[in-house]
């Protein structure tokens, strides 16, 4: 139960270090160590220590941003500066996985459209935080449509790909379930890549409500019915995809946050790049 | 003149400056959350605050009217300070305590400056 954020030598010699301070006051000198063990917590945000379950697979979109925050060493920044993003302050970023017990019982397929519901579990983002931006990244895979007959259709490449938020869930009929679209994007199926699609305002709303937060809904709309196979937007596990392979592929939902730490620093920051 | 090349030597390795100090995750047995980086270089400030402070030094006005209060009376009032005086931010990867990977940026992790305060 203990946080051993420091280790048990550290500890014996922090003990030492407090004992020749305050001699008299040695049965103390436990409550200075957990003080400065909950500072160091503090310092990371965390509540305890973190023990990882092993074999913890890291999303490489993650690496990805860790590697282009660190590419300029002599240009450190408090805030990230991700190309094509506007994260504003932001200095952390936090990745989640959707809960996939909650995908028991959902429609899965319908016809040749899919209509599938995500949900985040986004009650970690601690209330302090600002959430400056927010991405639901998709994976698509490449499909072939060259050898699929659309007649005179010249974009018959091109699908569109919804992303909802579900503002009243009826988990029984599907019927009436009221959404609000958060955005939209026409994709190239010929090309695989991952889509990523602005649901700031979604999550914004699930941070100060959580009893509120129904998840998100992704549609995926060809352009011709009936035509191709729409099971190129990953969004649920195939039978025959291993583990590997599917916490590389499944949706991601990335909040960019701003832990108010880091706006004092940004003065003396600008000063040194100008220096 | 050896002597004062000597002491000239001693006295530059005694001033404050910065020091390397390299933080291994691995040493306080942090690697098993900590994704990236698995240590980085921040430093330490260390030395004396000598009498007459330097340009080099980075010192302030009251770390030069300290310096000239303890050459007058040492035993009231001690030398100025050998501390970071500018300091940098540092990226890091990491699993929290839900297992989730969480990428933050931390201010004042690094030194970048030392001087006498």
């Amino acid at each position: 139960g203990r946080a051993d954020l420091i280790p048990d030598a550290g500890r014996r010699n922090l003990a030492k270090q407090a004992a020749a301070y305050s001699p008299d006051k040695i049965d103390k000198n436990d409550d200075m160590i957990r003080a400065f063990e909950s500072s160091l917590l503090n310092m990371f945000g965390l509540n305890e220590r973190p023990r990882p379950r092993k074999n913890l697979v890291i999303p490489p979109y993650m690496l990805e941003l860790y590697h282009s925050q660190t590419k300029d060493p002599e240009n450190p920044s408090v805030n990230f500066n991700f190309a094509g993003k506007s994260t504003s302050t932001a200095n952390t970023v936090r990745s989640f996985h959707h809960e996939e017990e909650s995908e028991a019982g959902q429609p899965v397929w319908e016809g040749d459209e899919i209509n599938r519901r995500l949900w985040f579990n986004t009650s970690a983002v601690p209330s302090v935080e600002l959430i400056k931006a927010a991405e639901l990244r998709l994976f698509r895979e490449q499909i072939d449509v060259d050898h699929v007959q659309y007649g005179d259709s010249t974009d018959h490449h091109l699908y569109r790909v919804n992303v909802y938020e579900v503002m009243r869930p009826n988990s029984r009929t599907n019927t009436d379930t009221i959404t609000r679209l958060l955005d939209t994007k026409l994709v190239d199926v010929r090309n695989s890549s991952w889509e990523s699609f602005d649901v700031r305002s979604a999550v914004t709303k699930w941070k100060n409500s959580p009893e509120r937060n129904y998840g998100l809904e992704v549609e995926v709309v060809s352009p011709k019915r009936g035509a191709l196979s729409n099971h190129h937007v990953r969004l649920r596990r195939s039978a025959d995809m291993d583990d590997h392979a599917w916490q590389h592929r499944r949706p991601l939902l990335l909040t960019y946050t701003d832990d108010g730490k880091g706006s004092s620093n940004s003065n003396r920051v600008a000063s040194r790049q100008k220096r | 003149a050896n002597g004062r090349k000597k002491h000239q030597r001693r006295k530059l390795k005694a001033n404050c400056r910065r020091h390397s100090l390299y933080v291994d995750f691995s040493d306080v047995g942090w690697n098993d959350w900590i994704v990236a980086p698995p240590g980085y270089q921040a430093y330490y400030c260390h030395g004396e605050c000598p009498f007459p402070l330097a340009d080099h030094l980075n010192s302030t006005n009251h770390a030069i009217v300290q310096t000239l209060v303890n050459s007058v009376n040492p035993l009231a009032v001690p030398k100025a300070c050998c501390v970071p005086t500018d300091l940098s931010p540092i990226s890091m990867l990491y699993l929290n305590e839900n297992d989730q990977v969480v990428l933050k940026n931390y201010q004042d992790m690094v030194v970048e400056g030392c001087g006498c305060r």
